[in-house]
């Protein structure tokens, strides 16, 4: 365990914390997608399934447990949330799911370092952790009205990889085993995803003025 | 061949 990859579990963590706080707090969510939720939630699943079968340590266990049941409990809130889902933007959070799934799931048949149920899963799930935030942003890019906590959630979760993309510079420097090129591949696209939303977060930081994202 | 390292994380 180096000080990016802690920092970058912290920043995780504290960026799905934020969230369901927000949501638990306010009772709403305006402004955030479910349709990202959900494919957090599918991320966690896929990247998991050794939660059960391969014990690395307590910290991994706890940490994947509260990533599974965090991510698990924003879906439930503004699914079945009697007073979350009232405010639940529906019809602007309507991007496609197989328009991402299915592609990451064809790319991970394809490229993997295994071919293997759980290797796919895992690479499919490195995939679907890269382009998962598609639909927050376009959502953000639609409703342009950006609250302080999404705002923040979304950077906190852009800070997270990029913290991780230094943890595997750190590691390929120091440990005798490798990061393999699908892991950074993924890890880079994920946090270029999120350069134009920093930059436009940083102006807002800096001018100190609401964060508009250009339509 | 060796492990990718990356399996220890979250």
């Amino acid at each position: 365990m180096n000080i990016f990859r802690l920092a970058g579990d912290m920043t995780h963590l504290v960026s799905v914390l934020v969230l369901l706080l927000k949501i638990h707090t306010i009772k709403s969510c305006a402004g955030i997608s479910l349709k990202t939720q959900e494919l957090y939630a599918l991320v966690f699943t896929t990247r998991y399934l050794d939660l059960f079968t391969d014990y690395i340590s307590l910290y991994n266990t706890v940490m994947k447990l509260i990533f599974l049941g965090s991510s698990f409990s924003i879906v439930w809130y503004i699914r079945r949330h009697k007073i979350v889902r009232r405010s639940y933007d529906k019809d602007q959070d309507t991007f496609r799911h197989y328009f991402i799934v299915l592609p990451c799931l064809v790319l991970a048949l394809l490229i993997h370092h295994k071919f293997t149920f759980k290797e796919v899963m895992w690479t499919f799930s490195l995939y679907l952790e890269a382009v998962a935030i598609l639909p927050q942003l376009v959502l953000l890019q639609r409703t342009r009205n950006i609250d302080n906590l999404t705002g923040q959630y979304v950077f906190l979760l852009g800070a997270y990889r990029a913290l991780y993309i230094l943890n595997w510079i750190y590691r390929h420097y120091t440990e005798p085993h490798y990061v393999h090129w699908i892991t950074w591949i993924a890890g880079i696209v994920q946090t270029l995803l999120y350069a134009d939303f920093f930059y436009y977060y940083f102006q807002s930081w800096k001018n100190n003025v609401k964060l508009q994202l250009p339509a | 061949d060796e492990q990718p390292v990356t399996k220890d994380e979250l």
